[in-house]
């Protein structure tokens, strides 16, 4: 890797940034989360967190533009030179420019948009092209990367890292740790009796295990749970969830967090998200959710909320009246503190605290009470 | 008409490797004058000096490979200290 002569960096670790204009090749959404996966990238390397600035001077100003656009370096068309960035510093530097001339996609079919912002990011914080071809900062365009779950090479750690030092938590790696490896610092302890879910959810027939800045992967295609950091998979999600559910008829998996949530559909977050939990049906004075579940056989979805529960039917999009009802009077022997659900062959699991709870609807008793881990071969 | 491809001395590549040089490497204007020179140090240096920070074979002649890189799209920052 190699930094900028006199190797400027950064003098503060929390950085504004603000995107000045679109280019018209792509959703405003998909700009914006460009940038912002872009900037995880080296976020999750460093102790460096970022701001959106929406007016005003930020210290990374963000714009697109084409042939000479006032900096003296002018663009030169489609091809070649595809953007470039500037070293930290006041004013012009620390800004990127994208070459509206190109092409620019979310995919690899044209010039990848979060590849070169992740690639210009990195000289906005100091870093000059690195000679090695499988760094993000090699001066080259290379689309041939795996964009869904990109890391950067050991070669741009490296070099972020010595400017700004490690993250407080370190991981060069979205994948962290698997059972049989043991955990990086900080991370959950997947067999811990005490461990509880933030939430709990299926995705595509995989089931996510939701606590702090990370989620458990559990595959029917492989023996081995993995943890991952949730920003892996949606860079723009907050960490410490509260709910998640699937609703499999539209493929969407929906993520809650204090009074708003999102959709995502595989990596995608869903454009027009998050949205607040009261379009829903639920009245101001509920803050947060606690579990959400999807009964995909009678197309309605759960909301446990403290000690009651919220019906809400998918084909009428509306709450169902009558509720809130108390989670005590139709799910006996649950615990009243509902962590996640999960609905399984005919089952609700309820996840509370330690524990899980198997509840068969039709006798309306617990049937089984778990380890809330046992499904991770603890 | 049909000569006039006979009489071109110059290779068609050394007008983009000229503003690769001059764009990304700092070639000077002086420097650029004498390019045509084959054995001109200032360029065989420039084009060495291309080829390490691009980790390509340093051979300080436009090989395919050098050629074929600087053929891709790019990030416009210079690879070296303006």
């Amino acid at each position: 890797f190699n930094t900028f002569p006199g190797m400027p960096k950064w003098g503060k670790n929390h950085l504004t940034y603000r995107i000045v204009n679109y280019t018209p090749d792509l959703p405003r959404d998909a700009v914006d989360f460009a940038i912002e996966k872009a900037l995880k990238v080296w976020e999750e390397v460093t102790p460096l967190t970022f701001s959106r600035m929406h007016e005003g001077e930020a210290d990374i100003m963000i714009s697109f533009a084409v042939r000479a656009h006032g900096d003296f370096e002018p663009f030169d068309g489609p091809g070649q030179s595809l953007a470039h960035a500037y070293p930290p510093g006041s004013g012009l530097y620390g800004d990127v420019h994208f070459d509206d001339d190109e092409k620019w996609t979310e995919d690899a079919s044209g010039i990848n948009l979060f590849l070169v912002a992740a690639h210009e990011l990195g000289h906005s914080l100091g870093l000059l092209h690195s000679a090695n071809p499988e760094a993000l900062m090699y001066a080259v365009y290379k689309p041939n990367r795996n964009l869904d779950h990109f890391r950067l090479s050991q070669d741009d750690v490296d070099g972020i890292q010595s400017l700004y030092g490690p993250a407080p938590e370190t991981f060069q790696n979205s994948v962290v740790s698997t059972q049989s490896s043991p955990p990086e610092p900080g991370t959950p302890a997947m067999c811990d009796p005490a461990l509880s879910f933030d939430a709990v959810s299926t995705l595509r027939g995989e089931i996510l295990f939701f606590k702090d800045r990370y989620l458990w992967r559990k595959s029917p295609w492989s023996f081995q749970p993995e943890l991952h950091l949730i920003s892996a998979f949606w860079p723009s999600l907050p960490s410490d969830l509260d709910a998640a559910y699937e609703d499999s008829s539209k493929d969407i998996v929906f993520i809650f967090k204090g009074n708003k949530f999102w959709a995502v559909r595989g990596s995608e977050v869903q454009a027009g998200y998050p949205k607040v939990i009261h379009i829903l049906g639920f009245p101001p004075t509920t803050r947060k959710i606690d579990a959400a579940v999807y009964d995909k056989e009678k197309k309605k979805t759960y909301f446990f909320v403290e000690d009651k529960y919220w019906r809400f039917d998918e084909k009428s999009q509306s709450m169902e009246r009558g509720f809130p009802r108390r989670i005590a009077d139709d799910f006996p022997g649950v615990e009243t503190k509902v962590d996640a659900v999960l609905q399984e062959s005919g089952f609700f699991y309820f996840f509370s605290g330690s524990l899980q709870f198997e509840f068969d609807p039709n006798a309306k008793t617990v049937t089984h009470v778990l380890k809330s881990n046992s499904r991770l071969r603890c | 008409y049909p000569l006039n491809g006979a009489m071109k001395e110059e290779d068609p590549n050394m007008d983009l490797v000229q503003q690769y040089l001059e764009k990304y490497y700092n070639l000077a204007k002086y420097e650029k004058r004498v390019f045509r020179r084959k054995d001109s140090s200032p360029v065989v240096n420039k084009i060495q000096e291309m080829q390490k920070s691009l980790g390509l074979e340093v051979t300080g002649k436009l090989d395919s490979n050098t050629l074929e890189v600087i053929n891709k799209p790019r990030c416009g920052v210079p690879d070296v200290g303006h």
